[in-house]
C-alpha cells in the first residue's frame, strides 16, 4: 500500500534496533482468500533470502498456475474447490482459475498489504502515488484460495486453515466472515483455534455491517477482529453547481471526460413519493431513459447496486456524469471509485443540498472538478461508517472488536484479470486498485503481527494481540477523540476496540496480557459449553476446572464489565476481574494503574494500584472490581458506558479499553 | 427436502477411532457408508487433521442424523457460505 507504511509509523520502525531489523523475513502471512495474481511486482522475491526452514508448503498447479509462480516471497499458493463444487457443480475452467490465480483482485490486494514488497511509482491511474509495500515487506506470502466467483465455502475455509498450520503459517489473514454462530459451529473459529494453538496469530475482518450494534462477525477470543478507519489521505472531486456553489465529493475518476464546463443536471430520483419511490433514483439497469439523461450529469442515490455499476450505468444511458450520492446508512463517509465515467461520490447532506438545488432551478447545470490526491487530512483517522459495530453479541464479556487500521481507500496490488471496478464492461487493467473495506484493514494487522513475531518469536499470538491493543491509541491527529464517519461525533470502544494500531509502540509494549490454550479452553467451560462442544474445539476430552468465576475472568487485554439486572433490583451489582500482566521489558521495572470510569454508574477498585516486575517475563496478578449501580434498564435493551485503565511505568503506557453494560 | 444432499462438517473425537480401522480415513469412509444405504460410495471432500479433527462430507439429511449417532462422532453442521468482507 502507499501512505499506509507512514501513516502507521512503519517507515521509522525498519530503523528501531533490535526490534525493527527483522521485519518479518522468517514469518509466513497465510492468507485465505481469492488467490494470488503472481506476476504483481508486490510478489517480486528481489533480495529476500532463503525461504524459512520450517515452511513445508507448496504452489499447487491448475488453470494457468504452476509451480514456477512460486518464489522467496509467495512461498506458497494452493486452492480449495471440493465443498463450492459439490455444492454449485464443477468449475468451468473457460470461466474460472481453477487454481490458486485471483482472477477477483481480493486476494491480490489483502496479500500485498499484509506483505508485499516495495514498488517505486505505484498508483491507481496516477491517485495515490507512490512507494507501495506491505506491513511486513520482507514477511514471505502462502495464498489460500477459498472464495470463487459463489461464494467462499466453510469446507474448504476450514481446509485452508488446517492445510496452512500444517504448512507452518506464522499468521493467517482472514479478510472474510459470515453469520454468528457458536465456536464450534463456525468454521473461523473452529479451525483458528487449532491454528491458536500450534502458535499462529489470527487476524480476521470485523465485517462490513456498520454502523448497526451488533453487527460484527468473527468475535472468537484467540481471534484479532479489526474494524476499518481513514488514512489522511483524500481525493477530491467538487461539485460546482450553476449557481456558484461548490460542494466537496470524492472520486478516481481518470479519463479524457473531464466536465470542464457546466452541463445539465438531472435527479431521476425527483419524483420518486416519499415511501420509498421509484427505483430511478438508485440508478438501477434498465431505469434510466436516455432520453432524459443523455449528455447530463446523474444524481443517484447509493443502494442496491455496487457503486461502481450505477456509473456504468449512467454511461448507457448517454449520461455525461454521476454525482452519487450518501443515504441515512452511510452519513458523511466518503468512499471514492475509479468510474467509468466522470463522477464523485458526495455525503448526504451535500446530496441533499444538490438535489434540492435541482429541483428548485428550472435548468440546473453543474460540472465536476477533480483534484487529484490530498495528503495531511484533519482529522484522520476516522472510523468508517462502514467498519461493524459492538457489543459482542455471542460473549459481552470479551470486548470486541479488538482494534481498527486502515480499511478506507487502500492503494495495492490488483488481478491483471479484470479492471478496477470489476464490472465486466469494464476494459481498464491496473496494476494496483483502491478499495475499501475492513478486508483491507485486516491484512494491515496481520503484516504487523508478522513484524511483531519477527522481533519476538517467542511471543504467543495472544501476547502479540495484547501489544497491539494495549498500544493502540484513540486520539486523532487533531488529539480529539477518534471520529465516527456515521455520526460525525467521537467514537468509542464498540466502534474501535482498542483504538487504532500503533506498530512502534506494539513492538515494545512493556507488559502483556498473555493467554495459553488450555485458558481458552477453561473460557469455554465458563460459557457453560458442554464436553463435546469442548472436545470439537479442544481436539480432546477436557475436565473443565472452573477456574473462571465469569467469562470476563479470561485474561483479554480489554475489559468488558457486565451487570446482569435482576427485575425490580435496586441494589448494586458486582463484578470482579482478575488479569494477569508479564513483564516483556526490561528487569526492575515498576508500574502504577490508572482508571477511567463514568463516577455516576461505576465505582473501580484495583488491587494493588502497583506492581513492580523485578525480571523479565516475571507475572504478576491484580483484581478489579466494578460496582455498577442498579440502573432502571429495559429487558432486552443494552445500556453502555465507557471507561480505560492503564498501567504506566512512565516509559509504557499498557491500557485496556473498559466496557460497562447493563 | 428430506433427500436433499448437502456438505456437512462432521466433528470426531479421533482419538475414539475403533481398533478395527487401519487409518482415520478408512474410518470416515465406512461411517459415512454405513448411513449411506444403497448409495454405497462415501465422497469424502476433505480430511481435516491439524487444525481441527474431521471430515467434510455428503449426506443427505437423514443420514447426517444417523452418521450423528454414531460412536466418536461429535457434531455434524451443514456448510455456510462466508462473503468476503
Amino acid at each position: 500500500t502507499t501512505r499506509s507504511p507512514g501513516f502507521l509509523g512503519l517507515d521509522a520502525v525498519a530503523s528501531m534496533r533490535p526490534e525493527g531489523a527483522n521485519m518479518g523475513h522468517d514469518v509466513v502471512v497465510g492468507v485465505l482468500d481469492t488467490g494470488v495474481w503472481p506476476e504483481s511486482e508486490s510478489f517480486s522475491d528481489h533480495e529476500m533470502g532463503p525461504v524459512p526452514a520450517h515452511w513445508k508448503g507448496v504452489c499447487e498447479v491448475g488453470t494457468a498456475f504452476n509451480s514456477s509462480h512460486c518464489n522467496k516471497k509467495l512461498v506458497g499458493a494452493r486452492f480449495f474447490a471440493r465443498g463450492y463444487e459439490a455444492a454449485v457443480g464443477p468449475i468451468n475452467e473457460t470461466a474460472e482459475f481453477k487454481s490458486p490465480r485471483d482472477q477477483d483482485g481480493h486476494g491480490t490486494h489483502t496479500a500485498a498489504t499484509a506483505a508485499g514488497a516495495p514498488v517505486e511509482n505505484a498508483s491507481l491511474l496516477g491517485y495515490a502515488e507512490g512507494i507501495a509495500r506491505g506491513m511486513a515487506p520482507k514477511a514471505r506470502i502462502a495464498a489460500y484460495k477459498v472464495c470463487w466467483v459463489g461464494g467462499c465455502f466453510s469446507s474448504d475455509i476450514l481446509a485452508a486453515i488446517d492445510k496452512g498450520v500444517a504448512d507452518g503459517v506464522n499468521v493467517l489473514s482472514l479478510s472474510l466472515g459470515g453469520g454468528i454462530a457458536p465456536y464450534y459451529r463456525d468454521a473461523i473459529s473452529l479451525g483458528t483455534f487449532g491454528a491458536m494453538e500450534k502458535g499462529v496469530f489470527v487476524s480476521c475482518s470485523a465485517g462490513n455491517s456498520g454502523p448497526d450494534a451488533v453487527s460484527l462477525s468473527n468475535v472468537a477470543p484467540w481471534i484479532a477482529t479489526i474494524g476499518a478507519s481513514t488514512l489522511d489521505r483524500d481525493f477530491p472531486a467538487f461539485i460546482r453547481l450553476g449557481n456558484g456553489m461548490n460542494y466537496s465529493g470524492v472520486s478516481l475518476y481518470h479519463g479524457r471526460q473531464v466536465l470542464g464546463t457546466s452541463v445539465p443536471l438531472v435527479y431521476p430520483g425527483a419524483n420518486s413519493s416519499s415511501t420509498g419511490g421509484s427505483p430511478m433514483n438508485l440508478c438501477l439497469a434498465g431505469t434510466l431513459d436516455p432520453k432524459t439523461v443523455a449528455g447530463k450529469i446523474v444524481v443517484c442515490d447509493r443502494g442496491i447496486t455496487p457503486r461502481v455499476a450505477k456509473g456504468a450505468v449512467v454511461k448507457a444511458a448517454g449520461g455525461a456524469g454521476m454525482v452519487l450520492t450518501n443515504t441515512e446508512a452511510n452519513g458523511e463517509e466518503l468512499v471514492a471509485d475509479c468510474h467509468l465515467i466522470p463522477a464523485s461520490a458526495v455525503g448526504k447532506k451535500t446530496g441533499d443540498v444538490i438535489k434540492q438545488y435541482i429541483q428548485s432551478t428550472p435548468n440546473p447545470t453543474g460540472t465536476i472538478l477533480f483534484k487529484g490526491t490530498v495528503l495531511g487530512v484533519k482529522p484522520s483517522p476516522v472510523v468508517a461508517a462502514f467498519s461493524s459495530r459492538g457489543p459482542n453479541i455471542v460473549n459481552p464479556e470479551i470486548l470486541k472488536p479488538d482494534m481498527i487500521a486502515p480499511g478506507v481507500n487502500i492503494l495495492a496490488a490488483w488481478t491483471g484479470f479484470q479492471g478496477p471496478t470489476g464490472l465486466s464492461n469494464d476494459p481498464r487493467r491496473v496494476k494496483f486498485n483502491i478499495i475499501s473495506g475492513t478486508s483491507m484493514s485486516c491484512p494491515h494487522v496481520s503484516g504487523i503481527a508478522a513484524l511483531l513475531k519477527g522481533a519476538h518469536p517467542e511471543w504467543s499470538p495472544a501476547a502479540i494481540k495484547s501489544a497491539l491493543m494495549t498500544t493502540a491509541y484513540t486520539l486523532d491527529n487533531t488529539k480529539k477523540k477518534l471520529m465516527d464517519a456515521a455520526t460525525g461525533n467521537a467514537s468509542g470502544p464498540f466502534d474501535y476496540g482498542a483504538g487504532h494500531v500503533d506498530p512502534r509502540k506494539a513492538l515494545n509494549p512493556g507488559l502483556v496480557y498473555d493467554i495459553t490454550a488450555e485458558d481458552y479452553i477453561e473460557f469455554l467451560c465458563s460459557i457453560k459449553y458442554s464436553p463435546t462442544e469442548i472436545y470439537s474445539l479442544a481436539k480432546r476430552n477436557y475436565t473443565c476446572r472452573n477456574t473462571f468465576r465469569s467469562p470476563g475472568d479470561l485474561n483479554y487485554p480489554s475489559i468488558s464489565a457486565v451487570f446482569n439486572v435482576e427485575s425490580n433490583s435496586t441494589s448494586d451489582i458486582v463484578v470482579k476481574y482478575t488479569r494477569t500482566l508479564t513483564n516483556v521489558g526490561s528487569a526492575g521495572s515498576t508500574y502504577n494503574v490508572s482508571v477511567a470510569y463514568p463516577l455516576k454508574e461505576v465505582s473501580t477498585v484495583v488491587e494493588p494500584r502497583v506492581l513492580h516486575f523485578a525480571q523479565p517475563n516475571e507475572k504478576k496478578t491484580y483484581t478489579i472490581t466494578f460496582t455498577g449501580k442498579s440502573l432502571p434498564v429495559v429487558p432486552g435493551l443494552l445500556v453502555a458506558t465507557f471507561g480505560s485503565l492503564t498501567w504506566s511505568d512512565g516509559v509504557h503506557d499498557v491500557r485496556s479499553p473498559i466496557s460497562f453494560s447493563w | 427436502s428430506e433427500g436433499e444432499t448437502k456438505t456437512y462438517i462432521v466433528h470426531v473425537a479421533k482419538s475414539q477411532m475403533p481398533a478395527s480401522f487401519m487409518s482415520h480415513e478408512h474410518w470416515y469412509t465406512s461411517a459415512v457408508e454405513s448411513v449411506m444405504g444403497e448409495e454405497k460410495e462415501a465422497s469424502i471432500l476433505y480430511d481435516y487433521a491439524d487444525a481441527f479433527h474431521g471430515f467434510a462430507t455428503r449426506l443427505n439429511a437423514a443420514q447426517a442424523e444417523a452418521l450423528e449417532k454414531q460412536e466418536g462422532i461429535l457434531g455434524i453442521y451443514p456448510e455456510t457460505v462466508y462473503e468476503l468482507h
